[in-house]
C-alpha cells in the first residue's frame, strides 16, 4: 500500500 | 484602508465553496497587487494557493499591506447570505480586528453589511519551487470532477499515468479495477472541451482520491483545469478564476508500495 507523502518533504517553509 | 468591490460576487462566493471543505482558517494577504491565499490542510498532505489580481476588481485600494486572518467556516456563513448577482464588498480600516462585507444587490434596492472577528493566524508559508513539469494536461474540468469521483468508489487512491498516447486515471480496490483513459483532442469546437497533453516525458504518479475530490469544489469556477505532473513532486490541479486569477492545489503524492 503505498503512503501518503507530506508536502514538507516538498516544499520548504518560508 | 483596504477595500476591494467585485462586481461578480458570485466569483468569491465560488472560491470559499472551494476552499472551506479544505480549510479551518486561512490568511488573506492584501496587497497593493491584489489579494493572495496560500494555506495547507491540518494534515499538511495539500497546499491552496490563491491569486485575485486587483485589476479583476471593479474598485480596489488598499493602502498598506494587510494580513486578514479569517475563519473560513465563518466567512462561509456570511458569503451565503449573498445572492448570486449581488456586488461583493471586503473592506477594512489599518490594523483592524474585523472586516466587513458590503452586498449590494444589481438595482441597489438592498445593501446589507456584515462584520467579521479577524483572527491571529500564525500559519507556515512555504516555498514552492518553481518546476517546469514533464507533464502539463489540460481537459474540462466537469470531467476530471466525474473521473474523480466515479474511481473514488474503487479505492482510496487514483494512479495518474501521462504518456503521449493521453492520460490514464486508474483505480483499484476490493471490488475491481477502473481505468479511463483520455485522448487528446484533434479538433474541438469549443476550447474548453478540449484534452490537451503536453509532455516531455512519461509520468506516473498516485494521489489520494479524498484531496482530489475536494480540489474539484472548484469547478464551477472555470471550464477547463490544468494538471501538472513531475516524476517524485506534487501535482497541481490548477483552476482560472476568468480574469482575475486562479486557485491552484498542491498535493503530495502517494510513494511506495
Amino acid at each position: 500500500m503505498a503512503k501518503q507523502s507530506s508536502l514538507l518533504n516538498f516544499f520548504n517553509r518560508s | 484602508m483596504f477595500e476591494a468591490r467585485l462586481v461578480q460576487g458570485a466569483l468569491l462566493k465560488k472560491v470559499m465553496e472551494a476552499i472551506k471543505e479544505l480549510l479551518n482558517e486561512a490568511s488573506f494577504d492584501c496587497a497593493h497587487s491584489g489579494i493572495l491565499l496560500q494555506a495547507m490542510d491540518n494534515s499538511h498532505v495539500s497546499l491552496v494557493s490563491l491569486n485575485l489580481r486587483r485589476e479583476g476588481f471593479d474598485k480596489y485600494r488598499c493602502d498598506r499591506n494587510l494580513v486578514m486572518g479569517m475563519n473560513l467556516s465563518s466567512m462561509s456563513k456570511i458569503l451565503k447570505c449573498a445572492s448570486n448577482d449581488d456586488i461583493i464588498t471586503m473592506k477594512a480600516q489599518d490594523n483592524a480586528d474585523t472586516v466587513t462585507f458590503v452586498f449590494e444587490s444589481p438595482k441597489q434596492e438592498k445593501i446589507s453589511d456584515y462584520e467579521m472577528k479577524l483572527t491571529n493566524l500564525d500559519q507556515d508559508h512555504l516555498g514552492i519551487p518553481e518546476t517546469e513539469y514533464s507533464c502539463v494536461i489540460k481537459l474540462p474540468s466537469a470531467e476530471f470532477a466525474r473521473i474523480c469521483r466515479d474511481l473514488s468508489q474503487f479505492g482510496e487512491s487514483i494512479v495518474i499515468s501521462c504518456t503521449k498516447e493521453g492520460v490514464k486515471f486508474s483505480a483499484a480496490g476490493d471490488i475491481g479495477t477502473a481505468n479511463i483513459k483520455l485522448a487528446q483532442t484533434a479538433t474541438v469546437d469549443k476550447e474548453e472541451d478540449a484534452v490537451m497533453v503536453d509532455m516531455q516525458e512519461p509520468v506516473t504518479l498516485t494521489f489520494a482520491c479524498k484531496y482530489l475530490n475536494m480540489f474539484t469544489k472548484a469547478t464551477p469556477l472555470s471550464p477547463q483545469v490544468c494538471l501538472s505532473m513531475s516524476p517524485d513532486v506534487p501535482l497541481v490541479v490548477e483552476y482560472k478564476i476568468e480574469d482575475i486569477g486562479h486557485i491552484r492545489y498542491y498535493l503530495a503524492p502517494r510513494i511506495g508500495d
